[in-house]
Formats: C-alpha cells, structure tokens, sequence
C-alpha cells in the first residue's frame, strides 16, 4: 500500500525549490522545516528539518520514529546518542575534596560523547535519544534528512519525534494545528485524568505517582519534569557557563595543554 | 535435500518455562523472550514474542519499543497501564484484562503496573529482533545521559538529576510501593 502510495505520489508534474516553511524559535537558537506533506518529499518519503543553536545552547534529548543524517553546515560542539543498555564509559571517579577551588566538579558517568564540527555527517538511528550542545563561539547550523520510508520505521510516513525533555513544539507541525492540540489537551488535563496532557514530553502522558515509582524518587521531582510551563522550546540556555560533562579533550584542547603545562608547572617531577 | 532443510526447521520454543526466564526477580516477576536468535525461523517473518509475569503489584519501568509494534494479549489477572504518543498525549490509561488485546504502536512510551497478585501476558512484536528502551532505571537512556544535561532540560538540580538517573537500581521490573517487598 505504502509502495503504491509512494508511486502515486511521484507524478510530479514540476519539481522545485523549496525554502523552509515552519520556524520555530527557542530559547537558544531555530528550528526551520519544510513541509513533509508536500509532493516532492512524499515521493522522496523523507523529511528535511535545519537546527540553529546559538553558542552554549543544548538541544534537548529526543528520539526520532525514523534514522536521520545529520549534516554540520557550520560550528562545533559535542553530541549524544544514548542507547539504553550500553554502559556508562564516560565516567568521572575524582572525589569532591580533591577538587581545590573554584566550581566544584559534579561526579557523574554517561554514556560516550562525540565531538562534532564543521563538516562532519551525523547518524542517528530510529528510535535512539540524541541531544546535542554547541560549546563553541559561533551558531552551529546542521541541516537533518529524516528518512521515513526507511524499513525502521513502522508507524506512518509522517515525522515524529519523542521529546524526554522540555516541552517542545513540533518541527513539523504548523503552530496553529499544535495550538488546537495544546488547548484540547489541557481541557482533557482539566477533566482530572491525573497527567499534565498540555506538556509534550513523554513523561508527561504517565500518571505522576507511577512514574515516582518507576524512577524511585519523590513525586515532587516527578511533578516538575512534567512541567508543562517551560516555554524554552527544543533549544535551550545552558545556566551558570558551560555544560559540565565528562569528556576527553578534542585534539586541539590536548596540544594546547601539553604546550601550557610545562610553562605553566616547570618541568621538575 | 528438503528433509535437511525446510522440513527440519525448528518451528517451536518455550517461553513459559520459568527456569528459561531472560529477566527474572523473585520478588517482582520474569521476562522470557523468543526472537530469531532462539528460533531462527523468525529472521524470514520478521516476528518475536514475549512472554512476562508481574508479581504482587511491581512494575515494568516506562519504555518504548524501539523497532516494532507490540500486540499484548493479558493471559492471566489485571495490570494498569499507560500508553503516550510523541506529543506526550496519552493515549491508553487503563486496564488490561485477562483475554484482552491491546496495541503499542512502535516508539509509544508504555508503563505497565499489575493490579493482581499475578499479571502474566504474551506481547508479540513486528520485528525478529524487537527490542526495547527503557526510560527508568539501570539500563535506561536517561541514565546514559549526563546529569547536567538533564538538569538543564528539566530544569532542576544536578543532585536531582543524579536521583533520576541513579535510584531506580533495577534495570526492567521493579517493586512498585504497594508491594509487600516495597521500602526496604
């Protein structure tokens, strides 16, 4: 059906250029997409989405129904794709009283990280959380290729994409369609169905005390990961500096160091 | 050399057996799974089943089905459960009942919590090698993720980043807190 579907699609009469025809703006950069409704790219069966992320911006964990590729148009930073199961290899093991003064270093473990910059191509497999940060001085701009018609996957070929975080609006959707979907879900909030439904990330469609449960936390802390007041969108402000992650130096930061450290210590043992 | 092949296939695989449990926990139940590993016919029909109990009210932690649709059929007692789409909507809050299907369709968030002593069904899945992603607990993605991305995305404390990712020691079936088990 769906192949029959797609031939239909393809009588395209004229082929043409297409500028992106949603925006979304976030907090710390752009979410552009053209309209995966459109002939060209039904026939085509995939989606095309361009993110900007200003310096010390971070693009909240979601996962997609479709495999993407990713390519880096412009800037650097460092990305995660989180496959649940792998161990956490990144890990910082340095106590907090060996951390003299200044910002207290936080001990955590994750999984790996990657570097990425100007150039590279990204893939992120469906159904794998991804997140992003631009630790660099200029605007990282990639542009996405999500592919729907891939055989991973099995629901139907629109984008969709599964936010854990945040409560982000739809690359794909016109602001008008989510504004209707945002006040019916929150007139079936107000019904006392017992979950925040005007919030989008997932956590927010589960019952608060369950997930308590689940995560083994209070619900408090639960109640404010489904907040559905944060109007951040995907892209967010990093507060106070820096993103703290444990992560190798890139190759560059290592020759830095190794030239500034005997200047900077002597060279004694 | 048909008799070699075709008609030799191994058509068959317990999954009920309790000893031949993949995830198992006295306390809150067992997981068996069949897939094209086990029963490599399936590889050609991109089909594989699960078969779970659920023990004195625990739970399944949220997950999602990362590359197949899940039909579960309830065999035996009751289990509360939520389904949530990608506009974290939910789309199932209810009761499954004994002789009841129900669809998870592919990356859906699920939770399933018995509401018996014993909740115990069948899940069959659209691909030969289904797999799933846990949210909560010690394989979950979110324990992949560095806390203070999580604390920037939820906007909350690295401690309490720390707490989501580190509390919940199990890593698929957990106690729920109605269990006998629950608190110690």
């Amino acid at each position: 059906q769906q192949w029959q579907q797609t031939q239909n699609q393809c009588q395209l009469d004229r082929i043409q250029a297409l500028e992106p025809n949603n925006r979304v703006e976030c907090e710390a950069g752009r979410i552009e997409s053209w309209d995966p409704s459109h002939d060209q790219f039904q026939c085509a069966g995939v989606a095309v989405v361009r993110r900007k992320i200003e310096p010390n911006g971070l693009l909240l964990p979601h996962f997609s129904n479709s495999p993407q590729l990713i390519y880096i148009i412009k800037g650097r930073g460092i990305n995660g794709a989180v496959i649940s199961g792998c161990p956490e290899t990144f890990q910082d093991s340095r106590g907090s009283s060996q951390q003299g003064q200044g910002r207290r270093r936080f001990q955590d473990q994750h999984q790996k990280i990657h570097h990425f910059r100007e150039g590279d191509v990204l893939f992120i497999p469906a159904g794998i959380p991804y997140w992003a940060y631009n630790n660099g001085n200029e605007e990282v701009v990639s542009v996405s290729l999500i592919d729907v018609s891939n055989n991973a996957n099995q629901l139907d070929l629109r984008p969709r994409k599964f936010h854990l975080a945040g409560n982000p609006e739809h690359d794909f959707e016109p602001q008008e369609e989510q504004r209707r979907r945002g006040e019916q879900g929150h007139s079936r909030g107000q019904q006392g169905s017992g979950q925040r439904s005007s919030c989008n990330n997932v956590f927010c469609g589960f019952d608060s005390r369950i997930l308590a449960e689940a995560f083994n936390v209070d619900q408090k802390l639960i109640e404010r990961i489904q907040n559905d007041n944060d109007d951040r969108g995907q892209i967010v402000k990093v507060k106070g500096g820096e993103l703290q992650v444990v992560r190798p130096p890139s190759l560059q930061d290592e020759r830095y160091e190794q030239e500034e450290s005997p200047r900077r210590y002597g060279r004694g043992n | 050399g048909i008799e070699e092949t075709l008609c030799s296939w191994r058509l068959k695989e317990n999954i009920g057996d309790p000893s031949r449990a993949d995830i198992y926990s006295p306390e809150t139940g067992r997981i068996s799974t069949v897939n094209s590993f086990n029963l490599p016919i399936l590889r050609q029909y991109q089909l594989s089943a699960e078969y779970g109990v659920l023990k004195n009210n625990a739970l399944m932690v949220p997950y999602y089905n990362l590359n197949a649709h899940s039909i579960v059929y309830a065999i035996r007692g009751r289990a509360r459960i939520q389904i949530v789409d990608n506009y974290g909507q939910t789309v199932f809050d209810g009761e499954l009942q004994q002789g009841q299907v129900l669809t998870v369709p592919q990356n859906f968030a699920i939770v399933k919590r018995a509401e018996s002593e014993r909740f115990e069904w069948v899940s069959f899945k659209t691909n030969d090698n289904a797999m799933i992603s846990t949210l909560a607990g010690k394989t979950s993605a979110i324990r992949g993720i560095p806390a203070d991305v999580l604390a920037n995305a939820f906007q909350i404390s690295r401690e309490e980043a720390s707490r989501l990712k580190f509390n919940r020691k199990e890593s698929t079936v957990a106690q729920g807190s109605g269990s006998p088990g629950a608190g110690r």
